[in-house]
């Protein structure tokens, strides 16, 4: 059963029959629902809100700024910020592809920083993030072999790199992180 | 129209003798037969037991309490003199001396055999006779006993026998060469053509009579209607609950709805494997009164080296039970993840069987701490530099390996050293996408993957590839390999015992196979079980070797090169291109014995 | 969105095991 609250407007359903795949049909129903009820405009289209994009943007360019100046720290701070407004703030009904094409952007320049800042790990998950939204392009995985090789992480660091190189057979950057991996792998191993 | 009952006693004899012998016959043949062989198996594996350094290592550092539950759960072979079957097959023999002496003693039998006309018998010459043989022996017959040279003092009953006889000796001769005749005795078994036939049952009368009627019914009844169903049902169930890799169905289903549900953006870790396989029906057979959560926890308490207790009371003998049983769980639920052809999950399983084969949890120093011996405090505050392979273990001299593990004793450290020694790593040589009897991969063609692996210790230096002349690492030309390339895998020797001292029944390594596409990193087929390789790189002469290699002295021919030959599944594609591969080979028991490649497949005209 | 959000609030979890594991 699946009960439903006339004052929040929100759905609800029994601890006994909770389980995990219904908890999150709940939620992304009760999320979607209070985005709906709460946009005052009654003619709203699905195309991304002009003030978040604003703030998003100044953010992501105060970002760029501090790259320029060299302040690296600041600048993935900030554009950071920015990439957690844009998943946070805007409405779960604006456009998705809108929404995707910003987020693969500005995680670009993250990881740079991140991996620039030796925040490998960081860069790491996002690399993940941005593969599973179907980036498959030969600098993820340059980047990807990379962090993992600067995580000392050599088994998973070659077969990222293999995999990279499957797809882009003739990528020469691939081909000498794969060297570096290798005799990185043969140390390892005595 | 009327069929009568064996009143005389004289066919069913024959009948149940006939059916006794079919059962009895085959019975013995195969008890024979199996107790010499098993004799023969049994010496074998002791020898082998015997040379295998790391079987006697197993057997060593196996706690008791293990060895007391081996005893208590293993199920003895059973003794071959003393078994049902024994008991059956000379039952059986007793009732048929039994049968044949009633045959012999029974009067209506006699007679009956003694009016089968046989030709030969009365000529008194062999089966196989020739003609001319024929011709004499009735000559001489018949002059014997012809009326007209039968001497005259007879008396009138003698000289009727002799009539008869004569009667009998011309028949004989006609039914051997007339041809008229001739065919009459080969239709019905007399000269003379139809003799009076009678048709009956083969059954005793004494079946049929009043109260064995009755007995015979309530058996037919009770047979029927109670055993028969009775065991169909058992064989039934037996067949409709466990699936083809012996999983039971329940389990199977909770494997399938974990992996249905598994969201990717989960991390499948060693313990979640754990968890999931809490939840196995067999445990359940095993434990009724116990819960999921106890179960992981005696999973995890023999990962991580701890004495069980439920309800205060010991758990031992029950965690040995739930870790035996994960072997075939694990191998379950491999098979699962590759019908969902997840690789990650499969490579995570993989993984866990390790943790569970030997006892230790998963980290980056689980290579090293798979040894023995070692103290785990010494080595992981250990100051020289990062060592977490066995390979970079073995470029310190043994004195300094003691110190860096933490062993002080000379013995225990030796045999330390012998275990990472005999550890088998593979060093890969080559691997290709072969067609056999042809030079390239063409389109929808079937090609098989044979990957070529220097089968080696930790202890010896790498040898490069280039070292091993291409011959040595062709593919064989020989017509029945061409046949069937997988032949010769089957001839390689089974891999020994491994050493697992924490697991709770002797194993031996196998190695699991997956063949991925490195497009969508999906598994393509079911899991290939690698049981047997040579592991003669590891013993022969390992330290007289180890100096030589990559020397002058270095002999490529001293190196047994070990052939992994996986079957596709699919044929190629129609199209020409390239196609890439990823190989998994990942031992069940050792860490640090795994291989990951990636191959292309070049399809060509 | 609403599975992009999941996988994105997920990074945090992940890095915890990340660390863990290696």
């Amino acid at each position: 059963t699946i009960l439903y609250n006339q004052n929040s407007k929100l759905i609800k359903c029994e601890d006994s029959d909770l389980t995990e795949t219904r908890e999150i049909s709940i939620n992304q129903i009760n999320k979607l629902s209070a985005a709906i009820i709460a946009e005052s405009n009654p003619n709203f289209t699905p195309q991304p809100n002009d003030e978040h994009s604003k703030m998003i943007k100044s953010l992501f360019e105060s970002g760029l700024a501090m790259l320029k100046q060299k302040k690296m720290p600041e600048a993935l701070k900030n554009i950071a910020l920015a990439v957690d407004m844009a998943q946070r703030g805007r409405a779960p009904y604006e456009a998705f592809g809108i929404q995707l094409q910003e987020i693969q952007f500005m995680l670009r320049h993250k990881i740079d920083l991140s991996l620039i800042t030796g925040r490998y790990l960081d860069a790491l998950q996002d690399i993940e993030f941005l593969m599973n939204t179907g980036m498959n392009q030969a600098d993820v995985y340059i980047r990807k072999s990379d962090a993992l090789l600067k995580l000392s992480q050599f088994d998973e660091a070659k077969i990222c790199c293999e995999r990279g190189l499957s797809l882009h057979p003739n990528e020469t950057k691939l081909k000498a992180l794969m060297l570096e991996i290798n005799r990185r792998l043969a140390e390892y191993n005595g | 129209l009327n069929y009568d009952y064996d009143e005389t006693n004289e066919t069913w004899p024959f009948f149940l003798l006939t059916v006794l012998l079919m059962i009895i016959v085959p019975l013995t043949i195969s008890q024979i037969y199996k107790i010499f062989l098993q004799k023969d198996k049994n010496e074998s594996i002791e020898d082998e037991e015997k040379k295998n350094i790391l079987s006697k290592l197993n057997d060593k550092y196996t706690s008791n309490e293990i060895k007391e539950f081996r005893d208590i759960f293993e199920t003895k072979k059973d003794s071959n003199i003393l078994s049902w079957k024994n008991l059956i097959i000379i039952i059986g023999w007793i009732s048929i001396a039994i049968l044949i002496q009633r045959i012999n003693s029974n009067d209506a039998i006699i007679d009956a055999a003694k009016g089968i006309f046989d030709p030969y018998e009365i000529l008194g010459i062999s089966g196989s006779s020739s003609e001319r043989e024929i011709k004499s022996a009735y000559r001489k017959l018949s002059l014997k006993f012809h009326p007209d040279k039968v001497p005259k003092d007879l008396s009138e009953s003698d000289k009727n026998m002799m009539e008869e006889t004569f009667v009998q000796i011309t028949k004989a001769y006609e039914a051997l060469t007339d041809e008229t005749v001739r065919e009459n005795f080969l239709k019905y078994g007399h000269p003379d053509g139809p003799q009076s036939t009678s048709h009956g049952i083969a059954l005793p009368s004494f079946l049929i009579d009043s109260t064995s009627s009755l007995v015979l019914v309530i058996f037919y009844i009770s047979s029927f209607v109670l055993l028969l169903p009775y065991f169909v049902s058992q064989w039934w169930n037996k067949t409709k609950l466990y699936t083809r890799n012996n999983l039971h169905v329940k389990t199977a289903g909770s494997f399938v709805s974990r992996l249905v549900n598994y969201k990717p953006s989960q991390i499948a870790t060693v313990d979640l494997i754990i968890n999931w396989l809490s939840y196995a029906e067999e445990f359940k057979l095993f434990y009724p009164d116990l819960t999921p959560e106890d179960f992981e926890n005696l999973l995890q308490d023999h990962i991580h080296n701890r004495d069980s207790k439920i309800n205060g009371k010991d758990a031992n003998m029950m965690k040995f039970r739930i870790v035996a049983k994960c072997h075939t769980l694990l191998h379950g639920f491999l098979e699962v993840c590759c019908g969902f052809r997840n690789l990650e999950m499969a490579i995570v399983c993989m993984d866990t069987f390790k943790c569970i084969v030997q006892g230790i949890p998963m980290s980056k120093d689980s290579q090293i701490l798979q040894l023995p011996n070692v103290n785990e405090e010494i080595f992981k505050n250990g100051s020289i530099d990062e060592i977490h392979t066995l390979g970079k273990l073995f470029t310190f001299d043994n004195e300094k390996i003691g110190k860096i593990l933490g062993i002080k004793d000379e013995a225990k450290l030796s045999e330390t050293l012998s275990v990472a020694s005999n550890i088998p790593q593979f060093k890969l040589l080559r691997a290709d996408f072969v067609v056999p009897g042809e030079e390239y991969v063409t389109p929808s063609s079937t090609p098989y993957i044979s990957i070529k692996v220097l089968v080696r210790s930790a202890k010896q230096k790498i040898i490069p590839t280039e070292k091993f002349p291409t011959d040595l690492l062709k593919e064989s030309d020989d017509f029945e390999d061409l046949k069937n390339p997988f032949a010769s895998m089957e001839r390689e020797p089974l891999m020994p015992t491994s050493f697992a001292p924490k697991f709770p029944t002797k194993r031996r390594n196998t190695w699991c196979c997956l063949i991925a596409l490195q497009k969508d990193i999906k598994i393509l087929q079911t899991p290939y079980r690698l049981e047997r390789l040579s592991l003669s790189n590891l013993s022969k002469d390992l330290d007289k070797r180890a100096i030589k290699e990559l020397g002058p002295d270095f002999n490529p021919e001293d190196w047994e090169i070990g052939f992994i030959k996986l079957p596709l599944g699919q044929q190629a594609p129609a199209e020409l291109g390239n196609i890439y591969m990823r190989v998994v080979i990942k031992s069940t028991d050792y860490f640090g014995a795994d291989l990951d490649l990636t191959m292309m497949m070049q399809v060509r005209e | 969105n609403q599975a992009l959000s999941r996988r994105y609030q997920s990074i945090l979890k992940r890095k915890e095991i990340c660390i863990k594991e290696w």
